[in-house]
């Protein structure tokens, strides 16, 4: 039997809002350690792979692995139903063809419970072994987001050029072209301001923007994120969470 | 305009 109990229903809210419009079914695979989610967007370009650790909860058992089929669209539509500050308690039983989710208001008596039908849902999973990155880079993710969003006004694609002493955002486009440089910075104040390089290779890669708009929607997850990038292979956008993460791979752009 | 590669040919089914 699952329960997992959080302190606050938002946290579950904001990962729910991050990948509904990347993915629409996905299994939540639950377990001891917590609950993890690997699942790909229709056009098989980005890979969703989240791990909410059993860390996260104020409660949690899990005694043995279960499958939640889960519509996201529909998971949304219920999680929106309870207050942000509220516990919420996940419960679903061995085998479930359904999984409760219980608000409990903090300031009154009022619980409110709902349950949503299950899917079985056959997706494959993908084995991602631990890469050596040409580049990292850690910085504040509400700038990543801005940034994004406002070369998406220019192009489809987003280039990302990486030195050991800047980071490069461009995207050219038919009316026009747009560049953001940022160099690293230490803030001691707000180390949530910093931006950190960490460079094997220099790096050139393109990404759809249609995709990062999808992923900077796991911005207020995190002050910072962290972005994995080779060339010639899928980058690594993440949202580190208490315990756990929200994981983006992204597949580059490229000439032939 | 460069193309779109896919994540199936970067990981593998396990």
């Amino acid at each position: 039997m699952l329960e997992g109990k959080f302190e606050e229903a938002s946290l579950l809210k904001k990962v729910v809002e991050s990948i509904k419009d990347s993915v629409q079914l996905c299994n939540f695979v639950c377990s001891e350690h917590g609950i993890t989610v690997q699942a790909v967007d229709d056009s098989r370009v980005l890979l969703v792979s989240l791990l909410i650790g059993n860390e996260v909860f104020s409660d949690y058992r899990c005694d043995r692995n279960i499958t939640l089929g889960v519509d996201l669209k529909s998971f949304a539509k219920i999680i929106r139903c309870g207050g942000n500050d509220d516990y919420l308690t996940l419960i679903a039983e061995d085998s479930p063809d359904s999984v409760t989710l219980v608000f409990e208001d903090k300031n009154s008596d009022r619980i409110s419970e709902y349950s949503l039908k299950l899917m079985e849902i056959d997706n494959e999973f993908l084995k991602i072994d631990d890469m050596d990155y040409d580049s990292v880079i850690k910085m504040p993710s509400i700038d990543f987001q801005k940034i994004c969003r406002d070369l998406s006004t220019l192009s489809e694609s987003l280039q990302i050029l990486i030195t050991k002493d800047s980071i490069k955002f461009m995207a050219e486009g038919e009316t026009g072209n747009g560049s953001v440089i940022l160099k690293p910075r230490t803030d001691i104040d707000k180390p949530e301001q910093s931006i950190t390089v960490k460079l094997n290779n220099a790096v050139n890669s393109t990404f759809g923007l249609k995709y990062i708009a999808d992923i900077v929607k796991g911005t207020s997850l995190s002050n910072q994120i962290v972005i994995k990038i080779s060339n010639r292979t899928p980058a690594l956008f993440e949202y580190k969470l208490q315990s756990g993460y929200l994981r983006f791979y992204l597949a580059p752009k490229f000439e032939d | 305009s460069p193309m779109q590669k896919k994540i199936y040919n970067y990981f593998v089914t396990s």
